[in-house]
């Protein structure tokens, strides 16, 4: 359901040239659980975010549903985003003036949910990830974890197609993560949600069906269970 | 050389309250190496943050060289931080506007360091977290783990007494994660330095010396190896 061609994405720095992915192949598939893995630095968080749609590469096609990217305006990736694809981004992005419960609702709000689905719909999103008590909190009221969860929350309420989670566990204690990582293979199963899930945890990498490596801005592995 | 007496920190939200930490009684001696674990939102970063004199908690006494902290002015503490105290962020507090290189300075210029040894010194930090190669990047122009490791650079640059590690590794794959932690104990053992460090990862805890767990903002475990 996403394809990659030849994606490459650099940056100039001055007279220098960085290259954070080189000519990428990739396929993903409907309904794959999938883990991206590799060192610090070497492309995961620029691959989850073009095959997101969140960057336009330097060079390449991205088709998602067959289409391609670059025939959609900003607007309609906007919008087409927001109905099939939920990001758990790496610095969480919550909006630090809504509590918990605000920020799982935007998801909600934008694909125009009805105000009272929209409330039950949030609250078990906040009850599934165990913050049931902390719906009021701010970001800034919140620990780090707690913050990584609600934006696990934001990601999943809606149900979307596709779900991009990059290091989702990255600051939880080993039973919190475990119980995310249950509740990320159950929605898979379940729902057929497609999963890519970027991870610094050989733990949660070898409970995916696919693990894809990546060093240097490109893919050197991709092996299935 | 850190003491803490009936720490308590308590925040109101509405009618209720809640408990971030109650009642700790601590004892930090130098040069230790200490890691500090329990689940996620159970206090940790708080007491991180109470420890290094940047939180005042709503009870009880913390000394720092046996000085009790009520007793310094914003000013003193701020100064007294500056000097003897290195903090490694849980979601890293970089200046989003200067480089890596900058951001590693910063420090050494409030320690009034002479110019021409701040650049070596800054230098040499980025070299031992393995960043030389993107000092002049800014932090939006750096991966999540790029960013901790900058943060751990500028933790480390002056060579303060303390450092106060909050989850150091939690965005760097495990071989990465590996050399950040032997950074730490090699400048436990070869500089004295004294550490705490907050950690989801079983293996940092259990390379320390000491491992004290909290659960609900209380100690309930303080074992030394
Ligand atoms: N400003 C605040 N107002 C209300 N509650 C707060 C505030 N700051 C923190 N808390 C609460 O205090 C508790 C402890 O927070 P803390 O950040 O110390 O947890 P932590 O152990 O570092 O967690 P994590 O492992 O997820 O980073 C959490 O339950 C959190 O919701
Ligand atoms: N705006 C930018 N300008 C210049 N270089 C950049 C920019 N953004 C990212 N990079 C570089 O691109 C490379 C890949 O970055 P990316 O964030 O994808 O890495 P990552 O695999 O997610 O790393 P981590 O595991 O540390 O999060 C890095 O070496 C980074 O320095
Ligand atoms: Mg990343
Ligand atoms: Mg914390």
């Amino acid at each position: 359901i996403i394809k990659l061609k030849k994606v490459s994405q650099h940056y100039k720095m001055g007279d220098s040239v960085v290259y954070a992915l080189s000519e990428v192949d990739l396929d993903i598939y409907s309904g794959e659980l999938t883990a991206l893995v590799g060192p610090s630095g070497s492309g995961k968080s620029t691959l989850l975010n073009v095959v997101g749609g969140l960057t336009k590469p330097t060079m390449g096609d991205v088709f998602i549903y067959d289409t391609n990217v670059k025939d959609y305006s900003e607007n309609q990736m906007c919008l087409f985003r927001r109905e099939h694809i939920g990001f758990i981004f790496q610095s969480f992005n919550l909006n630090p003036t809504l509590t918990a419960l605000e920020n799982v609702t935007m998801p909600l709000i934008f694909a125009r949910v009805d105000s009272k689905d929209r409330e039950k719909m949030a609250n078990d999103a906040l009850d599934l990830v165990g913050l049931s008590d902390r719906k009021d909190h701010k970001p800034g009221e919140l620990s780090g974890g707690q913050q990584q969860r609600v934006s696990v929350a934001r990601a999943i309420v809606n149900k979307p197609k596709i779900i991009l989670c990059d290091e989702p566990t990255g600051n939880l204690d080993t039973k919190t993560g475990k119980e995310i990582l249950e509740l990320i293979k159950e929605m898979n199963r379940v729902n057929q949600i497609t999963f890519i899930i970027v991870t610094h945890d050989i733990n949660v990498a070898n409970q995916c069906q696919r693990k894809i490596s990546l060093q240097d801005g490109k893919i050197f592995n991709d092996e299935r269970n």
